[in-house]
């Protein structure tokens, strides 16, 4: 989940 | 998503597609440095490599996609179809200067040490600092057009509201990445100068015009 939520940022 | 979040992208968004037409509709790209864009460009590259293994959205994929086409445009239209107005004289920082510490910063702190980790966390490291060439520019030709501080205000502006969006989803979902905190303040804070003149003196109709 963490790296998913590095990854939506833009 | 939430509304800091959506504003920060849009003023991003908004950011890239001033500085494309004020180059296009004036056929020039005088006063923009195409060191802080040549910077961005890597950025956007070395960030949006997950583009090509890990699928988040269609808004996420579509505005990565855009990050990296418009970067490129900018870039082939300063150094080729419009090269003759390119101010390289004036343009002269090093961004190797840039480059390698936010490389080896990014080889010593990241949260994992992996290629495409490393290469997220170089291109944070690298866009904090970015802009440098262009204030670098702005401050040795001591002014800057009014569309081109319209285009830094944006793009500022843009770092500033991510900040927003990651203290929301502290408190909100528990989320927050230190590594993007930190170059995201960095970044904020070395527009701040450029904020102040902007605010006093470019939304009263004046010209950015640095003090002598």
């Amino acid at each position: 989940a963490e790296a998913n939520n590095r990854h939506d940022e833009l | 998503m939430n509304i800091f979040r959506l504003l920060g992208d849009l003023s991003h968004l908004l950011a890239i597609i001033v500085l494309l037409l004020k180059i296009w509709t004036t056929r020039s790209c005088a006063g923009i440095s195409g060191k802080s864009q040549i910077l961005f460009a890597i950025v956007y590259i070395a960030r949006y490599l997950d583009l090509l293994n890990t699928y988040i959205s269609a808004y996420n994929t579509i505005m990565k996609f855009v990050f990296i086409s418009a970067s490129l445009a900018t870039i082939f239209f300063m150094y080729v179809k419009f090269k003759a107005t390119y101010d390289h004289n004036h343009d002269s920082f090093r961004i190797e200067f840039l480059i390698a510490p936010a490389l080896v910063l990014a080889l010593l702190i990241n949260h994992e040490f992996s290629p495409l980790e490393i290469l997220w966390t170089f291109s944070i490291y690298l866009e904090s600092v970015a802009i440098l060439p262009q204030l670098f520019l702005v401050s040795k030709t001591g002014e800057a057009e009014s569309i081109t501080s319209h285009y830094l205000f944006a793009l500022g502006s843009y770092r500033g509201l991510y900040l927003l969006n990651w203290v929301y989803r502290y408190y909100a979902e528990d989320h927050y990445d230190l590594i993007a905190i930190v170059a995201g303040v960095v970044q904020t804070v070395l527009y701040c100068d450029f904020f102040y003149l902007y605010i006093t003196k470019v939304l009263k109709g004046k010209k950015l015009q640095l003090p002598a």
